[in-house]
């Protein structure tokens, strides 16, 4: 464990946290990409899997069942509990399209965690300002594990391409994303609207 | 270098 993986998973937590007390609070997922969810969702339950084989560490079984429980709460909200507020006419990214690339190129297995709210953006042009936070937290998350990887490549001599690439990916549809939040919500009025 | 996984990562 180092501090960049530490603050990565704590960010991913404080992500999760906020996009439910959204919802929870306000009643509405207006804005939120239920798609997206039921991709995390599925990424977690496949990725998680080992929760089952193999132990690790106490941390690492109780993030991984908080990430997964969290993820199906998140999605029951979305589309049982206030599926009227749901937009699923802006939620309209094809996942088919996704899953072309990512066939393509499997051994990027990570690759679904792109989240689908990044797209609801340029299609709406606009995000409510709860909504780009939690978006930070998960792109803060994604790029803290880059520091995790160089501190691991230095300090234990080992490195996993196919984290590593998949990471880089995922963090690389941030880039863009972490350029509108700061130059527009932190700095502008909290809305986040594209030009 | 060696390849490892990261099993214990999340």
């Amino acid at each position: 464990m180092n501090i960049f993986r530490l603050s990565g998973d704590l960010c991913h937590l404080v992500a999760i946290i906020i996009l439910f007390l959204k919802i929870w609070k306000s009643k509405s997922c207006a804005g939120i990409s239920g798609k997206s969810q039921v991709l995390f969702a599925v990424v977690f339950t496949t990725r998680y899997l080992d929760l089952f084989t193999s132990f690790i560490s106490i941390y690492n079984t109780v993030m991984k069942v908080v990430y997964l429980a969290s993820a199906y709460a998140t999605v029951s909200l979305i589309y049982l509990r206030f599926r009227s507020t749901f937009d699923s006419e802006s939620d309209s990214f094809r996942v088919e399209f996704l899953l072309v690339p990512v066939a393509g190129l499997s051994f990027l297995e990570n690759y679904a965690f792109t989240p689908l709210e990044l797209f609801m953006i340029t299609k709406t042009g606009e995000a409510a300002s709860i909504t780009t936070h939690y978006l930070f937290f998960l792109g803060l998350y994604r790029a803290l594990y880059l520091g995790n990887w160089l501190w691991r490549y230095h300090v234990e001599e080992f490195f996993d391409q196919i984290a590593v690439v998949s990471g880089v990916v995922q963090t690389i549809f941030y880039c863009d994303f972490f350029y509108l939040y700061f130059t527009r919500v932190i700095r502008g009025s909290g809305k986040m609207s594209l030009p | 270098l060696q390849s490892a996984t990261y099993k214990d990562e999340l």
